[in-house]
């Protein structure tokens, strides 16, 4: 049987479980195309 | 303190990567200082300040705003590992050793991280898939993006070297020893930047250490795969785990058709589906006859006569068996045959889960060991003699079978008859050779009284291969085809098919 | 070992799961197509590699695709001339100075900009020379329009909308497309 410490361990593991994003490429310092300016809050703001 | 010097410039080396490129100039001088000032260059120093360096970055993980950017000092972490393995000199110590000491560090914080509460997979996962994602980077094209050409060689000299040293670290991180991971460590070894390039390296230098991983996996869900509800998260994992496996099937599946006697020897008992996922690879490039051909004879199909290839040659499991199994297909006597009875069965029960059963007496795995060395076996006596060698039933190697089915108790009735069934998989010649076998048995006269529970025993061994949801293996549906309209058993006039109904109305309606 | 071990799996009673019988999760399975679908495997009905662009074991875990092993070769970096810069890499940093530039770039390059820069000196200048074109942003829909020039649109009574024939430039497709559209001027900038 699994002793209730090692679930508790297990059922957190699957509640952190890492997604793709996590898999995903890492954080790399990239010139930026252009400064940031204030535009339209109409404007999208997600790229 | 040490640790503060080290937390500083761990802390400067993160701001520096979130200003520069990690290309620019300034962050090879940035190292060149760490190691003149013997930070990075002395081993006790290098091992602290990782060890340092990371459990700041995981304290940064677990105190960010969970909507930010919770990795960055993970990130130029890993990014600095990445470095010092590519661009150290390693001329007093060797690159292995330096990515050893490095996983070593990694697993020594990350042991004690996991005995906490606020213990949290991510950090460590990124880290891991970030190492991943450098390494694959860099060595595109046979590490063309290094312009050294020294480095490069070495580099790529090395690489199989990389993988099976991630592997064998992924090995000491599996679910048994930190639970608290389990979910992560099934995302890494299916890593997009690992598992694949694990499977394709050459000579498959790297299958010994995946199947080591798969068994792992498989091991400690048969741990907690009890009878009766499993728990959601095991039932997650096992979910993770089919569809990993259906990965793998897809893209390699050489890997699961040569390496599949060790996963069937570490497959959970009830994993009906799994097994047969894994049984029905089939390899790439081969157009396989409809298996469901009512006029398909394996005698005309061309690939029956071929080998299958396999990767672990059981012969190295049979141990004190190896001996009498092959005088015995030699010369068959009966003292080899009670040597080879007597050695298969365990000195203590082997407690396994089954479908109908609790414990196993029989070593399940030397059963397994020795008939598919029997089948290899009669596959190259094909090829060496002819085939009136091996598709003979007075052949040496059906004769050991048939002996060891009639002499031996039901338990190792159904442990040979079920592995037998393992190896009805795509057109091959074990499978076309195990289907004459089996089928002669079924229809034999020699068993005597025994030929009820014998057959009786196939046709359950049959049946839990193809009442599951698809895939069913090729072998399986042929032969199940065969027994069906075979001329000399009525299987439903069989007085134990009678007297199920549930089952003698499957048996009506295929 | 017989066949009456079988007769749970057949019977496939919930009853039998719940009495400490098997997960028929595991035993049985399940109809695999959703899984197979969700790896991708097939995919525009042909056979792909799947393992490479692997998200994670989970279908629920793998919101996003995953950046997959590439390579850029030495000659696709570093490309003077970029967006008619001089700088390489070409950057933006100046709404007087840049407008030039960006006049010289084609309709897909400013909408590309400006979809893809947010509250940035490059969406500042594609807005504004996307408005020298005669498109016109509208702020609910955060796409594009010009006015069709095959067609007059009809003015409503109030003076406040009209209703023509329009172009339209999806960015979810990449493409301009014609509608039918209830245009209302404080909906557009």
């Amino acid at each position: 049987e699994m002793p209730q410490s090692m679930l508790s361990q297990l059922e957190s593991s699957l509640l952190n479980c890492p997604d793709s994003l996590d898999a995903d490429s890492p954080y790399l310092y990239r010139k930026p195309l252009s400064l940031p300016h204030p535009t339209s809050i109409f404007f999208p703001n997600e790229p | 303190t040490v640790n503060e010097k080290y937390s500083l410039v761990f802390t400067e080396w993160v701001k520096l990567l979130q200003k520069v490129d990690i290309e620019d100039s300034v962050v090879l001088i940035f190292i060149k200082q760490m190691m003149d000032k013997g930070i990075l260059s002395e081993s006790d120093n290098m091992i602290k300040f990782m060890k340092c360096a990371l459990e700041l970055s995981v304290s940064s993980f677990k105190e960010s705003d969970p909507t930010g950017e919770v990795f960055t000092a993970i990130d130029a972490l890993g990014k600095l590992i990445i470095k010092l393995l590519i661009f150290q000199e390693f001329s007093d110590y060797y690159r292995g050793d330096f990515l050893n000491t490095i996983y070593s560090t990694i697993l020594l914080v990350f042991a004690e991280d996991h005995e906490q509460e606020t213990f949290n997979e991510r950090p460590y996962f990124r880290l891991l898939s970030n190492l991943f994602y450098e390494w694959s980077n860099i060595r595109g094209h046979k590490f063309s993006s290094i312009k050294d050409v020294k480095i490069r060689k070495e580099l790529y000299t090395f690489d199989i070297e990389f993988y099976n040293i991630s592997a064998t670290y992924l090995h000491s991180f599996q679910p048994f020893a930190f639970p608290g991971f389990s979910f992560a460590w099934v995302s890494l070894i299916s890593h997009r930047m690992f598992l694949p390039q694990i499977l394709r390296l050459p000579d498959k230098s790297g299958w010994e250490k995946l199947t080591l991983l798969i068994i792992d996996l498989f091991k400690f869900l048969d741990q907690y795969t009890k009878r009766g509800i499993v728990s959601d998260a095991i039932s997650v994992v096992y979910k993770g785990t089919l569809r990993v496996i259906l990965g793998i099937s897809n893209d390699v599946p050489d890997f699961l058709i040569e390496n599949h006697y060790e996963l069937m020897n570490n497959l959970p008992a009830t994993y009906f589906q799994l097994k047969n996922v894994i049984l029905s690879s089939i390899p790439k490039k081969k157009i396989v006859p409809n298996p469901y051909d009512p006029n398909l004879n394996m005698a005309d199909v061309e690939l029956c006569q071929q080998k299958p290839s396999i990767f672990y040659d059981p012969v190295k499991d049979l141990q004190s068996l190896k001996k009498p199994v092959d005088n015995y297909l030699r010369i068959p006597s009966n003292s080899l045959l009670k040597a080879i009875l007597n050695g298969l069965y365990r000195t203590e029960y082997d407690v396994k889960i089954g479908v109908g059963y609790d414990y196993l007496s029989i070593d399940n795995k030397l059963v397994r060991g020795v008939v598919l060395h029997v089948g290899i076996e009669a596959g190259l006596e094909n090829e060496r003699t002819s085939s009136s060698a091996v598709f003979n039933t007075k052949s040496s190697y059906y004769t050991l079978l048939y002996n060891l089915i009639n002499e031996g108790s039901t338990e190792l009735r159904y442990q040979i008859l079920q592995v037998m069934l393992e190896q009805l998989r795509y057109p091959n010649i074990h499978t076309y050779w195990f289907s004459y076998v089996l089928l002669n048995m079924f229809t034999s006269k020699e068993f005597g009284s025994n030929i009820s529970e014998i057959q009786e025993i196939m046709l359950r061994c049959l049946l839990e291969r193809v009442i599951v949801n698809k895939p069913h293996t090729w072998g399986i549906i042929v032969f199940f085809t065969q027994l069906l309209q075979n001329k000399e058993v009525n299987i439903l006039e069989l007085d134990f098919i009678k007297n199920i109904p549930e089952i003698e109305n499957i048996l009506e309606q295929s | 070992f017989g066949l009456k071990a079988l007769i749970p799996l057949i019977k496939q009673d919930p009853q039998g799961e719940k009495n400490g019988q098997y997960d028929h999760s595991m035993t049985l399975g399940a109809d695999l197509s959703s899984m197979l679908y969700s790896l991708g495997i097939p995919r525009d009905k042909q056979h792909h590699r799947v393992l490479d662009t692997f998200q994670s074991p989970w279908a629920e875990t793998s919101r996003s695709e995953v950046e997959p092993k590439f390579s850029i070769p030495d000659s696709f970096n570093n490309i003077s001339n970029v967006l008619q810069s001089n700088v390489t890499p070409p950057c933006f940093d100046s709404i007087q100075n840049d407008q030039q530039r960006v006049a010289l770039f084609q309709d897909e390059t400013l909408f590309y900009l400006f979809y893809k820069h947010p509250a940035t000196v490059i969406q500042e200048l594609t807005y504004l020379e996307l408005r020298k074109r005669n498109w016109r942003y509208h702020k609910t829909l955060k796409a594009w329009l010009t006015k069709d020039p095959m067609m007059e649109p009809i003015v409503s009574q109030d003076g406040l909308s009209e209703k023509g024939s329009y172009v339209f430039f999806d960015p979810q497709r990449w493409e301009k497309c014609q509608r039918d559209f209830l245009l209302f001027y404080n909906a557009i900038m």
